[in-house]
């Protein structure tokens, strides 16, 4: 238009970015150390004029161009009842595939549980954290949700850092339909047989655990255009 | 935002790489994106004489457009271009709560040539 100023064109910018516009979040997401040290790393090759492959994710061993962060947008079913036998908290984990921008196949489907460090020293000794598909999504309402294959069931001994599962069959299922979105129902109890304080005060464990849990997926996508077949240098 | 000058001795209208900084504070993206603050940009201008085509990072199709051009002045100089490129990583958070970590190819200009 007549007497447009040449104003810094954002939308270009943004668009040229692969983003339809700036976006604005209300509050930072927690950003992973995982990630803060990948773009740390990248940064000082930079600045040191190194080559670098970025179509390889050497800190996860993953070939890919793209790396989102997913949160979970899932809720916690049987909250009003007090656990029973051993079981402290039963969550349905919902991740919305269908954010994942870069076309291209997954390389890595990386699902944390943070439990929180508190809740930890509370619970002890040992909690069982089992994780399972969720079959039927219908069956949301009802307070056991009809679950698809068992993923993983481990004890996880005392208070250590965020777990982490790597889902390569999610992956798999992604490449071959691109699923719109990932169900998981998440089940910790803690052994009943070592566990040696009032139920009052395993309550009280289980719902700072219900408030502090915070789960996440980390997913990696290769672009065949943007990266070239194994380009990694050996 | 431009930067430190040329380095002495260097006939500022010759074609070299110029310092640009972008700064994601100024254009005020600093409220998503996480890292970086901003990157070196940069980019190259300046004219390429037949002497300089002779340089070490001019292509030898410059050299032969400055002879040509020597003969002809119909037939345009050598331009000033990047000669090596390297790419950037962003870390940002998009309005959807995802973090990202993309990374765009050719994005800052280290050496420019003829």
């Amino acid at each position: 238009a007549w007497g447009q100023t040449s104003e810094f064109q954002d939308y270009d910018f943004l668009q040229f970015l692969g983003l339809e516009k700036a976006p604005s979040p209300h509050r930072f997401q927690p950003v992973p150390r995982i990630l803060r040290k990948i773009i740390r790393a990248r940064e000082d090759a930079a600045a040191s004029g190194a080559s670098q492959d970025l179509c390889y994710v050497k800190e996860l061993g993953v070939r890919g161009n793209l790396l989102q962060l997913l949160p979970d947008q899932g809720f916690f079913l049987n909250t009003q009842k007090p656990p029973q036998d051993g079981s402290c908290l039963q969550k349905v984990l919902y991740f919305n595939l269908s954010a994942i921008q870069e076309k291209g196949k997954l390389t890595l489907a990386q699902l944390t549980l943070d439990l929180g460090p508190r809740s930890y020293y509370h619970l002890r000794p040992e909690l069982v954290v089992a994780l399972s598909m969720v079959k039927d999504r219908g069956a949301w309402g009802r307070s056991h949700p009809a679950l698809g294959r068992l993923l993983t069931q481990l004890s996880v001994p005392g208070p250590q850092g965020p777990l982490q599962f790597n889902l390569q069959g999610v992956a798999k299922d992604w490449n071959r339909n691109r699923l719109k979105n990932l169900d998981l129902y998440l089940e910790i109890l803690v052994k009943e047989d070592r566990y040696s304080g009032v139920n009052v005060q395993r309550e009280n464990a289980c719902d700072r655990l219900v408030r502090s849990l915070h789960a996440s997926l980390l997913v990696a996508t290769l672009n065949p255009k943007r990266c070239h077949p194994s380009s990694r240098k050996r | 935002r431009a930067a430190i000058p040329v380095p002495k001795g260097f006939c500022r209208n010759l074609c070299h790489r110029h310092q640009l900084f972008i700064s994601f504070q100024d254009l005020g993206w600093h409220k998503w994106v996480i890292a970086p603050k901003g990157f070196m940009a940069n980019y190259c201008h300046g004219d390429c004489p037949f002497s300089m085509t002779t340089y070490s990072n001019s292509s030898n199709y410059a050299f032969m457009q400055a002879l040509m051009h020597r003969v002809d002045p119909k037939v345009p100089k050598a331009v000033c271009v990047p000669t090596k490129l390297s790419p950037i990583s962003m870390l940002y958070q998009d309005s959807d709560k995802n973090v990202i970590l993309r990374h765009y190819e050719d994005m800052v200009v280290d050496e420019c040539g003829c």
